[in-house]
């Protein structure tokens, strides 16, 4: 079941002058940010039934919303996962995507089976610090996707092993 | 790290203080030196002219005049081809990532600021400053919800005669999603990505708010100070983005209207497991 009116219903309440100025007392500007994160939970149902919908493949779709300081449960853990992008401009675009991960390389499809370019870079420690306990990603995944006018596109990542001549032996040859 | 450059942009940086001296947009051929950095000001708790304080309602620095978060920062490059970064540490409450990705036309600075300290009894409301050579004559421009842009005048009402008593706070002006400074040739462009209060308190410079944290209740209603204290009790961090944009004037509206819908309606990332089994609607 999905419905968007939980979102417009918190919209509603946050055109009060004290939620657009940020002038109400601490304990209300709490409750608009429930209401708006509660709002935003049941709008990622509806944008599951409509990219399952578009696809035509039922998947379990997440939505990092910590994705700012690079904490995003699914790209941390996962050797191998899917990005959807939705672009709902006019036209299409290319859009800068940077996602959490532990791995070095990263190898990423394109919709059209085409191999994307893609860089892994580290975390500032000021993100790290920042986020405290709740991610644990040590790099970035950076990669740039074109989506079309109001459609999206799918990109299929997958984790790269280090070639052997990137692994140090140890002493006692074992690999690390 | 002395530059970062694109195909379309070069952002200079001075070896010396770390902080940004120059963009130039290599596809028009613009060069504009300027420096950015990031500054507070001391929240009033009221004086001999007014006992109002600076706080929800209420802007009111105590001073003219903002000061450094630092004079210079802690910076790092990191280059590979999709994405050149400059890493500025200014203090540890306040950084900055410069950006500019391959194939970009505009330079990204990524502030991060917070938990304002408050240990020294001082309210801090901090901005982020440019300061340019551009003779703008008092002149700004920011937006009216993204649509109408309008012509701001420093100390100066369109329809009465202005009485400036608040030379800072009375020239700040609300910021919805673009706020911009030119003479004749060049134009200089700032998108956000929140509204925030910005202005242009001298010729060239332009200025926007990016974080508070206040002590006292400015007796206009709320009751209580400014003082959001997070989980920890230190205060909340923000994190944001600016864009810059230098352009010809004729042509600069073209170039931050297009990229500020694009902010705007910026696309969704969804991510997934791949894992899904075949579905329709039937």
């Amino acid at each position: 079941q999905s419905n968007s009116t939980v979102m417009r219903r918190a919209m509603g309440v946050a055109q009060h002058h004290d939620a657009v100025t940020g002038t109400a007392k601490q304990p209300v500007n709490n409750d608009y940010t429930l209401r708006l994160s509660q709002g935003w939970d049941s709008c990622q149902v509806v944008i599951s039934n409509s990219l399952s919908s578009l696809t035509g493949i039922k998947e379990n779709f997440a939505f990092c919303n910590l994705l700012n300081i690079s904490v995003c449960h699914v790209t941390e853990t996962a050797n191998n996962f899917k990005v959807f992008l939705y672009n709902p401009l006019g036209r299409s675009i290319t859009w800068n995507v940077r996602l959490p991960v532990n791995g070095h390389a990263y190898k990423v499809i394109g919709p059209n089976d085409e191999t994307i370019p893609s860089e892994v870079v580290d975390v500032s420690d000021f993100t790290k610090e920042l986020r405290l306990y709740q991610g644990r990603a040590e790099r970035e995944l950076i990669f740039q996707g074109q989506i079309p006018a109001m459609g999206f596109s799918s990109f299929t990542v997958g984790k790269l092993s280090l070639p052997d001549r990137f692994v140090f032996k140890s002493k006692k040859g074992k690999k690390q | 790290p002395d530059k970062i450059q694109n195909q379309y942009y070069r952002v200079d940086f001075d070896p010396e203080t770390g902080l940004m001296s120059g963009i130039h947009n290599l596809e028009k051929n613009i060069s504009l030196p300027l420096t950015q950095s990031f500054y507070w000001y001391n929240a009033s708790i009221g004086n001999e002219e007014s006992s109002q304080p600076s706080g929800a309602y209420i802007f009111r620095p105590n001073n003219s005049s903002p000061l450094p978060v630092s004079q210079h920062s802690r910076s790092y490059l990191v280059q590979n081809s999709l994405v050149q970064e400059v890493y500025q540490n200014f203090s540890s409450w306040c950084s900055q990532v410069v950006r500019l990705y391959k194939d970009q036309r505009y330079v990204e600075l990524e502030w991060t600021v917070g938990p304002i300290p408050i240990g020294d009894g001082c309210g801090k409301e901090v901005i982020s400053l440019i300061d340019t050579k551009l003779q703008t004559g008092g002149v700004f421009y920011t937006d009216s919800n993204g649509r109408q842009i309008m012509q701001r005048r420093r100390d100066s009402r369109e329809t009465w005669k202005l009485n400036q008593t608040e030379p800072v706070a009375g020239n700040y002006y609300p910021v919805n999603s673009r706020i911009y400074i030119k003479d004749k040739y060049t134009q200089l462009s700032v998108l956000t990505d929140r509204s925030q209060g910005g202005s242009s308190i001298r010729d060239g410079s332009l200025e926007l708010m990016v974080h508070r944290r206040l002590l006292y209740d400015d007796n206009r209603g709320v009751g209580e100070p400014l003082l959001e204290n997070g989980f920890f009790g230190e205060g909340i961090v923000v994190r944001g983005r600016h864009l810059l944009l230098l352009d010809h004037v004729e042509e600069a509206a073209d170039a931050h209207r297009t990229l500020a819908l694009q902010q705007y309606m910026s696309p969704q990332v969804v991510l997934s497991y791949g894992d899904g089994i075949p579905y329709s609607q039937e």
